[in-house]
């Protein structure tokens, strides 16, 4: 039976993102993210590849809750400069306006404090994972959703973006494997884990059953 | 920036979008 290609067809990223919202507002757990990576080859080496391929940033406890002491790893000032920094050019790229605003109320947005999450969630957008590596390529490759919950666990973990994950504050990241990518899940809560939550992946992501 | 991929730029201005959201409700 044929599978669809993700990212094409009407399998585009409008309907990807439906899913990844669908997904996260509806879960009982609190995610703070999904994403999917879409898997394809490497026209030069040949090598399997998983990239970006849309993700939904609901957002966690961290702008919402009351202050909690700082974690040690809780940006410092000169980091959110350069989040900031990074943030204002983006919307530069997006609105194609430079210092990237259409009145106020953006810069205000770009002004305010890039959270760990955030910032984790945007650098994800830079990342590829091949040949089976990272948290997303292990789950791909063994064809086995990875389930890491605590943070201890994350940190002690062989993959640089588990470790990455715990160091901006996520307690659960969750690799659930499909036909053609990987959903990942993360919250800033330990979650631990759902038969329910994989069933409604796999449900929502594969067409062709 | 210059890391991000045209095929990236849809979900960015979504988040970014919803950032200015989130930032404007809260």
């Amino acid at each position: 039976e044929a599978q669809p290609s993700m990212m094409g067809g009407f399998f585009n990223q409008d309907t990807l993102q439906h899913r990844l919202q669908t997904l996260i507002e509806g879960a009982k757990e609190s995610w703070t993210y999904a994403i999917f990576w879409n898997t394809s080859v490497d026209d030069v080496s040949g090598a399997s590849l998983l990239g970006w391929g849309d993700g939904y940033y609901k957002g966690g406890d961290d702008k919402l809750s009351p202050p909690l002491p700082r974690r040690k790893t809780q940006s410092s000032a000169a980091e959110q400069a350069h989040r900031r920094k990074v943030l204002r050019e983006l919307n530069s790229l997006i609105s194609g306006v430079p210092n990237g605003g259409d009145g106020e109320d953006v810069v205000d947005a770009v002004d305010e404090e890039v959270t760990d999450t955030e910032w984790f969630f945007l650098v994800s957008m830079t990342q590829s994972f091949v040949n089976g590596s990272g948290l997303p390529g292990q789950a791909f490759f063994s064809s086995a959703p990875l389930w890491v919950a605590g943070g201890d666990r994350l940190a002690s973990s062989s993959c640089e973006r588990a470790r990455q994950a715990q160091v901006f504050g996520l307690q659960t990241v969750v690799c659930i494997p499909l036909a053609n990518g990987v959903v990942e899940l993360g919250s800033t809560d330990m979650i631990f884990q759902s038969a329910d939550l994989m069933n409604k992946v796999r449900i929502l992501f594969n067409f062709s059953r | 920036p210059a890391a991000v991929p045209q095929a990236r730029k849809a979900s960015l201005a979504r988040f970014l979008e919803k950032r200015k959201e989130r930032i404007t409700n809260a």
